[in-house]
């Protein structure tokens, strides 16, 4: 019912083709084998529309050209999280105001020698960790299926982004602040999990880690954190190492007197069902759920990401 | 150009037509919905891809950016018919990038090479 193709040439614009030019769309639509060919309409220099296996051949071809192996099919879950348009926009030269706004900027040591970038959602059912006894800090797991990177693409580098969200403006808190600013700093750890729950963590106890990325922020903001996971995502995928995910944790800088594990927790979105934070919507939790993002070389072509067209 | 208009006065020649045949590049946009690939071709909904088109003549001139095999080859052609002219070809190409969700729901950016026509030329 797809095999429709239609290069327009320039004369006729972007306009709708006649329709005549095109396979009229058959009225059982019986999807069945390659159909007769079709002459153009008289007084036309059109060629005849080419047969439907013809079509699936030239689709096929196009898609291999594309590096793919068969027509996606996404499903209508599917979302595209608004960096990967942003990077998109910067790359293509988009709106370079709006661009300017959002303060986005190419992450260019990490596209340096890549033309491809793919973005995970990790898989919700695995995040839980068990932690050691007591109010210590919340960890989870974030285990992202990399297993649709081709096997010949090269991962250079990966980022986990994080959301933060600035917490509710509360007058006792920030008197205290103003006497202390660094009272409101929170650590974002990011690790490698070495080891499969189970295996490093008898009793709940400790988890065999891997620090990987560290950061100080102050939850007076809402914004994206970028953490840098490219040693593990390189071991999972060229050096084949096991994946066993990523952890991160919240920890505030000096123990809390009004907030605590959970209000740290609360600042930064790790989990769609956060301690006295809530459960977001699915609309919401898409757009704001943490985001694994990888930057490639698939060996065809030597222009990196970074060389963006110049506008005419 | 702009376009030549005779106004009559009888001093004017209309402008040759030959150099609209010469070797140039036209638009061709490509319409992703066209072959139904709107669905997981998230952004661009299609691209100016360009197309080279026109003939070779001799002599080359030189915004035909032309070759010194082509120029000989072209000079060739013009005393023995057998041998071709020069063909009219993309000399200079860019890449677009494509935002799209492959075969597992994942979201990709991609860049691929040699998309664009940039420029065309006698090679």
């Amino acid at each position: 019912g797809t095999a429709r193709a239609n290069f327009i040439p320039a004369e006729t614009g972007r306009k709708k083709v006649a329709g005549g030019l095109l396979h009229p769309r058959g009225g059982g639509g019986g999807g069945g084998g390659g159909r007769a060919e079709e002459g153009a309409p008289p007084g036309t220099s059109r060629r005849p529309f080419p047969s439907h296996e013809l079509l699936r051949g030239f689709e096929a071809t196009l898609l291999q050209m594309f590096g793919l192996r068969r027509r996606p099919q996404p499903s209508r879950a599917a979302v595209v999280p608004s960096y990967m348009l942003d990077l998109y926009r910067l790359q293509s030269g988009g709106d370079a105001e709006q661009l300017l706004d959002l303060g986005l900027q190419y992450p260019e040591k990490s596209t340096s020698r890549a033309n491809t970038v793919r973005s995970f959602h990790h898989e919700e059912d695995l995040e839980a960790l068990p932690g050691p006894p007591g109010p210590a800090p919340r960890r989870l797991r974030y285990f992202f299926n990399l297993s649709s990177v081709p096997a010949d693409e090269a991962i250079s580098s990966a980022e986990l982004r994080l959301f933060r969200q600035r917490l509710p403006d509360d007058a006792e808190a920030a008197a205290e602040e103003a006497s202390a600013p660094e009272q409101g700093l929170h650590r974002i750890n990011v690790y490698e999990v070495m080891k499969p729950v189970g295996e490093g963590a008898e009793g709940g106890g400790d988890l065999a880690t891997r620090l990987l990325d560290t950061r100080l922020v102050h939850p007076n903001v809402s914004r994206w954190e970028s953490f840098d996971v490219s040693p593990a995502v390189v071991r999972w995928t060229a050096g084949g190492e096991p994946n066993h995910g990523l952890a991160v944790e919240v920890v505030p800088l000096h123990p809390p007197r009004q907030t605590g594990p959970a209000a740290a927790a609360r600042h930064v979105r790790i989990s769609r069902s956060l301690p006295r934070g809530g459960r977001l919507d699915a609309a919401a939790w898409a757009r704001l759920r943490p985001l694994l993002v990888t930057f490639s070389h698939d060996g065809r072509g030597q222009a990196p990401l970074t060389r963006r067209r110049p506008k005419r | 150009s702009p376009k030549h208009h005779d106004h009559g006065g009888g001093g004017a020649h209309p402008r040759p037509r030959k150099s609209k045949k010469n070797c140039r590049r036209h638009a061709l946009y490509v319409d992703f919905s066209d072959v139904g690939w709107n669905d997981w071709i998230v952004a661009p909904p299609g691209y100016q891809a360009y197309y080279c088109q026109g003939d070779c003549p001799f002599p080359l001139a030189d915004h035909l950016n032309s070759t010194n095999h082509a120029i000989v080859q072209t000079l060739v052609n013009s005393v023995n018919a057998t041998i071709p002219k020069a063909c009219c070809v993309p000399t200079e190409l860019s890449a677009i990038s494509m935002l799209y969700l492959d075969e597992y729901d994942k979201v990709v950016l991609k860049n691929y090479q040699e998309m664009v026509v940039e420029g065309c030329g006698c090679r």
